[in-house]
């Protein structure tokens, strides 16, 4: 209480992500969100996730795919060097 | 599985580990017997040996630490990530760290060490993260009883792929021949990984053979499993009969294949993710169809879904409580389904149950259905 904004909830899963990304997946960010059209580098590495995890490759933080990223795991990448 | 690009291993055979220091959580004596055996879920099945050293460096070097920690990889806290480890190499290579800020247990209230540990070793032996859900090299802890664990087939082929299968003295280095198993033990105590009825029969499954109960008089037949469906896996874990559809469906890991009569689908494996279960959960321990209900229902651990084949979709409100709707069972390792009764399976007990009156009828022997 007060429940927290859905937008609020859609940040601090933007934030977790790009964390996860970054740590498992090898993201490159600067910060800045590319404004390229087609997928960002964030999205392509959402993607590249759900299909190493065996999710839906959507490219959007679902809930299937948060319930995975929250799961207690192995500090090695996934993918990357 | 995959292993590290131009990394083959360890070029030797021979290798040492030391325990640099100890948790708190739990008795030196369980951390050194976890670690022990997690070694031995990969010298199984290699030619690998692990000797553990105390005094000087060895090949992998086991520690626990919080935070910061002499590496580029600082832990995070409870949870998160548990442990990591290094390729094999000289120096940090091979090395396994553990977060000492979670709680390590050999049991299950808490990070089990046996199964972290096996995994972070796989990575000491120059393994990466598997993406199939049931191998101990995918990324996420899924915790499983450690004198149940069996090496998952993609793990085996993984680290067979760098060092080659085991070869022992007394074991035949000819690929094994399907030979008749020996005839079934019909010991009361017997135990089933699955049990189902088909098309009338009932099929008693246990690691590479099933028992075939034809009808209620005949001599029951003991078969490898390989020999009636090459392509299902051995030690499969659970099974059920759809008869609407003639189908049996047989599970093991996150995967389960589709019996036709004798024939398996094309489309098999499926994922058991595509029937609605969370991605946590990673093995079926038993499935039945309950032809009362209509329902399928999945056992899993402690807790049980129910499964509507018409929509074709898990029921709402579940999973639940196995002890909620079965009085007096805790867990269930087989189930399978006859004249209204569902007969269930736990260790070396089978209870009949009746949905109907949803209580426990009787109380059976394992061998109860077998004519040995």
């Amino acid at each position: 209480f007060p429940a927290k904004a859905p937008e609020a909830n859609k940040e601090t899963d933007a934030k977790f992500a790009e964390e996860y990304l970054k740590k498992y997946y090898n993201l490159q960010t600067n910060g800045r969100q590319s404004r390229k059209k087609g997928d960002g580098p964030l999205i392509t590495k959402i993607k590249e996730m759900q299909q190493f995890l065996g999710l839906k490759v959507t490219g959007i933080l679902d809930s299937d795919t948060m319930e995975v990223m929250h799961q207690p795991r192995c500090g090695f990448v996934d993918a990357g060097e | 599985f995959s292993t590290f690009p131009g990394n083959r291993g360890w070029s030797k055979r021979e290798l040492t580990y030391r325990i640099i220091n100890y948790t708190p959580d739990m008795p030196r004596s369980e951390v050194d017997h976890a670690i022990q055996r997690a070694f031995r879920v990969w010298s199984d099945v290699t030619p690998l040996t692990f000797t553990r050293v105390y005094d000087v460096t060895s090949d992998i070097e086991i520690s626990f630490a919080a935070q910061v920690h002499n590496d580029f990889y600082p832990f995070d806290g409870p949870h998160g990530t548990l442990a990591h480890a290094f390729a094999p190499s000289s120096g940090i290579g091979g090395d396994a760290h553990f977060d000492e800020d979670e709680t390590w247990t050999s049991g299950s209230n808490g990070y089990n060490l046996f199964i972290v540990a096996a995994h972070e070793f796989g990575h000491s032996l120059g393994l990466l993260h598997s993406n199939d859900p049931s191998a101990l090299m995918y990324p996420t802890y899924h915790y499983t009883e450690p004198s149940e664990f069996r090496l998952p087939e993609d793990d085996v082929n993984g680290i067979q792929s760098l060092y080659g299968a085991r070869i022992t003295p007394e074991e035949p280095t000819v690929p094994e021949q399907p030979s008749d198993p020996s005839t079934p033990s019909c010991q009361p105590n017997i135990t089933f990984d699955a049990v189902t009825t088909l098309r009338g029969e009932i099929l008693f499954f246990k690691d590479k053979t099933f028992l075939r109960q034809i009808s209620q008089n005949s001599v029951v037949e003991h078969h490898l499993i390989k020999v009636f469906w090459p392509s299902l896996p051995n030690h499969i874990q659970a099974a059920y009969e759809f008869q609407d559809r003639d189908e049996v469906l047989v599970f093991k890991g996150a995967k389960y294949w589709v019996i036709n009569g004798y024939e398996i689908t094309k489309d098999s494996p499926k994922s058991i993710y595509d029937l609605g279960f969370p991605r946590s959960v990673r093995r079926i321990d038993a499935a039945v169809h309950d032809e009362n209900s209509r329902k399928t229902y999945f056992f899993v651990e402690d807790k049980y879904w129910s499964y509507d084949e018409q929509q074709q979709r898990m029921d709402s409100g579940f999973p639940k409580k196995i002890v909620d709707n079965f009085p007096g069972l805790t867990k269930i390792r087989a189930a399978f389904e006859k004249d209204g009764f569902l007969y269930l399976f736990d260790g070396d007990r089978q209870y009949e149950f009746s949905t109907a009156k949803k209580r426990v009828t009787r109380l059976l022997k394992n061998n109860s259905w077998i004519k040995c």
